[in-house]
């Protein structure tokens, strides 16, 4: 299963859609301080289904949402929507046949999130449950975020344990 | 489940070991557990740096400690591997021969694996196979560019 | 204590409102206490960078909030300064142009205080006027060795 | 007041005696990963009286001393010593009229440390008291360790306020 794109609007610093295409297998993100590169990976935390204001790096879960600068107002809703190409069927159950798969998140300022898969509505716990057994989820060691790296040896041995079990 | 800690344990140790002495340039490093009994036992790391004495985790310096760090998550990695790896900003605090080899590392492992790495390092843009840069031209408003690596290295 | 603490915090907060747009390239940040009463009161930051609106700190990016920090930092230091500051590493998350705006801001400073910065960061390193090298060729022994900024310009 | 001299012998990696000359208002320090740089501002931490091992990174105040390598053996002593060039007559008390201040510390294999003020024998307060006023101390806001700078704006307001008090 390999990620292809991904989609965001209205998502923090992203108020116009912006896609992300991954067209190889290492791609780089660069750019100055503060334009929107942590932003990315806070994304990704959410449609996976994040649900802390604190891990997402924000005040507050409707704070994800564009809340202005100084010549735009605040927009309504957060979008972000990933999409994999399961051609090699790596997923098992239900969606071992789909060729691609979408997941999406939609917020509106009230706070209430939707999700999608394939563009059908579905739980926040369809999406959790696709990717149960493949390492990836909104807290997992696969996403490293900005100034954490060094916590992984700094922790003591009970925590390391917990952690390397989630892992299996 | 205590034969399923052992045999995660084991083979997270077994990458670990393997991991270590490529991103450090030789050097050894490896897990242990703290107690007997599996069903309490924590885990503590042994990290040796090349010409070094076997060096208690809290003694190692930044950069030696955010390249012990990657090692662990890689060897989890490789374990369990995730459909994608995210990185922001790990390679901050190593020098330039660290980098290079963190670079070889990463490379070795895109075999398999898709990496996304968020990074200010000249060297490491250089090892990505696509550059996809972020702008904040309009202020407070982030947009995507196409990045062409020359022009990033160029006007360094 | 209360006239002291009060005269301290709007020394503080002064240099602060100057320093920051300097480092910043523009914007403006400032102090504000809490509470009403002064000797209760916390002490909070309120920073926004240039073009963006008033963000509170923990939506900062790593680089913007290593920038407010050295701010503070120089803030504190202009009140009270000491016969030398040392910074370790502290230019690691920030981008080119920003490592510029450090270094005009310390090699302003430094006309009344003496810096003693460790870096990886080629910028910096053209920015100081003597470099102090350090090596590690005999393994686990540290020795110092001049260095020449030439040299590791062009190594780079 | 300004710092002309660094000098160690015994203290962690820096087990032969080595000599820093700052001969200018702006010194930069560099080097690979794990080389010793971080050492040098223990050293400067050590020497103005820091007591505990966390704080210099070390599991045990003792393990300050050089702990051997794979070609030599521990050291049986750490010393460390900062000269100062008082010329301009800064510091207050009785050492306003000293040209040079030369402050150091020694500590054997025993724990014992030995404090001296121009190689006069002297008290760990006598150290301390002198830079009381000038900012200078082993926790001071004036040295920045490694990836601790941008705890000072994550701190909590009363923690803030802490911080301000203790540097006026
Ligand atoms: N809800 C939101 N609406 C608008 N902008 C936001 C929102 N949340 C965060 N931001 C902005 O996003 C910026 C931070 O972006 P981010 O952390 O992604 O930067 P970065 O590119 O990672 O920078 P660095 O290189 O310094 O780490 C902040 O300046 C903040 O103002
Ligand atoms: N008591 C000791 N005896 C001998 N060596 C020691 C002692 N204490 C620490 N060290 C060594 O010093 C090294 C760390 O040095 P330091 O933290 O100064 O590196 P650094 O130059 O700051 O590196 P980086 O650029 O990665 O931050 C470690 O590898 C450790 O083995
Ligand atoms: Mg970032
Ligand atoms: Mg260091």
């Amino acid at each position: 299963m390999k990620l292809k794109q991904l989609k965001m609007s209205g998502f923090k610093s992203f108020v116009e859609p912006s896609t992300v295409v991954f067209k190889s297998n290492i791609t780089g993100v660069v750019g100055p301080n503060g334009c929107g590169k942590s932003n990315i990976i806070d994304a990704v935390k959410w449609v996976l289904g994040e649900s802390s204001a604190k891990n997402l790096r924000s005040d507050g879960i409707v704070n994800v949402i564009f809340n202005g600068s100084t010549s735009r107002k605040p927009a309504g809703q957060a979008s972000v929507e990933l999409l994999f190409d399961n051609s090699n069927g790596r997923l098992t159950g239900e969606y071992h046949s789909y060729s691609e798969i979408s997941i999406k998140r939609v917020m509106s300022a009230d706070g209430n999130s939707t999700y999608y898969l394939n563009s059908t509505k579905c739980r926040r716990k369809d999406i959790t449950d696709i990717f149960l057994g493949t390492g990836l989820g909104p807290r997992s060691y696969s996403i490293i975020e900005q100034g954490i790296i060094s916590k992984f040896v700094e922790a003591k041995p009970e925590d390391l344990r917990i952690y390397i079990e989630e892992a299996a | 489940t205590k034969n399923r800690f052992k045999s995660t344990y084991s083979a997270i140790n077994d990458s670990f070991k393997e991991i270590f002495p490529k991103l450090f340039g030789g050097g050894k490093a490896e897990l242990y557990l703290t107690e007997k009994n599996l069903l309490d036992t924590g885990i503590g790391i042994i990290a040796k740096p090349p010409g070094k004495k076997i060096a208690n985790i809290a003694a190692l310096s930044g950069g030696e400690k955010a390249m012990t760090a990657v090692a662990m998550v890689l060897s989890i990695f490789k374990l369990n591997p995730s459909p994608f790896c995210m990185l922001d900003e790990v390679d901050a605090p190593l020098d330039d021969a660290n980098v290079l080899r963190f670079c070889e590392v990463i490379k070795d492992m895109s075999k398999s694996v898709q990496f996304i790495v968020i990074t200010h390092n000249k060297l490491t843009m250089e090892m990505t196979e696509q550059l996809s840069g972020v702008t904040m031209q309009e202020p407070g408003v982030s947009r995507l560019v196409s990045v062409d690596i020359e022009e990033i290295i160029d006007a360094a």
